[in-house]
């Protein structure tokens, strides 16, 4: 292998046999291509092309890396060559064997073949061999991943008839995170989005949904099934109609028994949201005007704000800006009395040195852990409970507690490449 | 183009007669399990008896990774097992699987 590698590394430098098992590329965006003369016979271009498209996507959910289709670069700077073939194909040493066993297989330099004579069928057809579910397994192998023998796992060996629900599991997405690394980066904000709904009895129940955002695309977060919702992220302006599409920089939910309003946030401005029509209020049922200035709505405030949350117990929203905390009395509609602060002063460190010291990206009060994060980063501080409390008096107020990686905690919110955004 | 008469190619027939050879004994056992990795390809001329002990043992592991009875016997499930469309890639990591592919006048030139 040492040998081998040193024959690589010598043609194609960016390839390396990684430090911590199989193979691995070491670079984050990796290109491809379905080649020009490997076309199948049995699909259209476009969806040849789209499933592929797909096939990828699908490996950057749940990893850090990114794929492109890349079809105008020369053929040497393509990472990942993908192509259909017959019996002896594409100029490969291993021929397809015909119909049946053998429906595709994948070189180890990032050449990808599948076998024209397996029936193959889009992702719904539900007969003959989902080139879908092919493609990702061989783009597995591509990127590292040997065959696996754990029933549900994508990289088995043997195709499985068409499952309704084919998703990677925790177990792939640990595998390929193994390689890889997992996904990290900073969010612009993460709030739980509190919603009425009537049951077929007409009760009220209420339930909610987390929502991370970064940029202008945003990821719910299943708490139930520690993972990111199947097929995100998705673009802000599908699901969040009227902020703005390039993103935010924070939601507030001021929720008391008296009031119960939803606020997006961005610059000098800030917009109220109507849960029930999922679209944010051009006037309000006071007959307010949005979007509207921050300083107008809550005076001594200074924006753009770093992000910002409302917290329950003192019925205060909590503004952060650069190291400077502003609490706002809602029911006094002014700052309250003291503020604004330094962080520290407001939430200190329980353990010296280990503190965000402003500038933060996000602060999110969690029904699901029933705790306040301050997220910076690819960290978060949480911020020590009443419960905390009762069991250790010592620690303060608002304090914080030591760091951990946001991804260690919600797992595999990861980047797709902005072209296969909107698949 | 492949005759197709449904709207979604689904009873595309195919042309061309290219079946996948059906394994149906030892020999086409022993090539698959070759291919696959569970034991070196086998030189037909000179079979010892500790090959056929490495079939038997390739057998046996190819079984219990496929989740059937571990019998060592080339039964009917094991070959439904082996004729079932998988993968071209070798389950087991085997150096020809790594090697690029290469002539073999190519060799003896490097060496």
């Amino acid at each position: 292998k040492r040998h081998l590698a040193a024959l690589l590394s010598k043609s194609r430098p960016k390839r390396d046999l990684g430090e911590n098992g199989y193979m691995a590329f070491s670079k984050k965006e990796l290109k491809w291509r379905l080649i020009g003369e490997g076309y199948s016979s049995q699909l259209t271009i476009e969806e040849q092309r789209y499933i592929l498209k797909l096939a990828f996507r699908m490996w950057s959910e749940v990893s850090p890396l990114e794929f492109v289709e890349d079809t105008r670069s020369p053929l040497e700077d393509v990472d990942i060559k993908l192509g259909f073939g017959t019996g002896r194909h594409l100029g490969c040493n291993q021929r397809f064997d015909g119909t049946g066993q053998e429906f595709a297989h994948a070189w180890f330099l990032g050449d990808i073949h599948f076998d024209d004579d397996e029936h193959f069928t889009g992702p719904n057809a539900g007969s003959g061999i989902s080139l879908l579910k092919v493609a990702v397994h061989e783009i597995g192998h591509v990127l590292g991943l040997p065959h696996i023998y754990r029933p549900g796992s994508i990289m088995q060996p043997n195709y499985l008839p068409h499952e309704s629900g084919f998703e990677m599991d925790w177990m792939d997405r640990k595998a390929i995170q193994r390689l890889y690394g997992a996904c990290k980066g900073q969010f612009n904000t993460v709030f739980d989005w509190i919603r009425k709904e009537k049951t077929p009895y007409g009760e009220t129940v209420i339930r909610f949904n987390t929502y991370f955002m970064r940029d202008g695309w945003y990821w719910l977060y299943e708490n139930r099934n520690n993972r990111t919702r199947y097929g995100d992220p998705v673009p802000l302006q599908i699901g969040w109609r009227g902020i703005p599409v390039d993103g935010v920089d924070a939601h507030v939910h001021v929720w008391s028994r008296k009031r119960d309003a939803v606020y997006f946030f961005k610059g000098t401005q800030f917009w109220r949201y109507d849960s029930k029509n999922d679209v944010v209020f051009t006037q309000d049922p006071e007959g307010h005007h949005y979007p509207r200035l921050i300083s107008e709505a809550f005076p001594g405030v200074s924006s753009p704000i770093d992000t910002a949350f409302y917290d329950r117990r003192d019925s205060h929203i909590y503004f952060f800006k650069n190291t400077l905390v502003y609490a706002f009395d809602i029911e006094a509609n002014s700052l309250a009395k003291g503020f604004p602060k330094n962080i520290r002063d407001v939430f200190p460190p329980v353990v010296n040195g280990d503190h965000p010291d402003g500038n933060i990206d996000a602060a999110y009060f969690s029904y699901t852990h029933n705790a306040i994060f301050l997220l910076k980063g690819t960290r978060f501080w949480q911020v020590v409970g009443s419960r905390d409390r009762w069991r250790w008096l010592f620690l303060p107020h608002n304090g914080l507690l030591p760091h951990k990686e946001v991804d260690q905690h919600w797992f595999d919110i990861c980047n797709v490449h902005p072209t296969t955004l909107k698949l | 183009e492949k005759l197709f008469h449904n709207r979604d190619h689904s009873d595309m027939q195919s042309l061309t007669s290219r079946q996948a050879a059906v394994i149906t004994d030892k020999y086409t056992a022993e090539l698959f399990l070759s291919r696959y990795g569970f034991m070196e390809p086998v030189n037909w001329e000179e079979i010892q008896p500790s090959e056929s002990q490495a079939f038997l043992s390739a057998l046996k592991e190819f079984q219990k990774v496929s989740g059937l009875p571990v019998t060592g016997v080339l039964d009917e499930a094991t070959k439904v097992a082996m004729n079932k469309p998988r993968c071209g890639v070798p389950d087991k990591e085997t150096v020809s699987s790594l090697a690029i592919p290469m002539t073999p006048s190519e060799e003896v030139q490097r060496r």
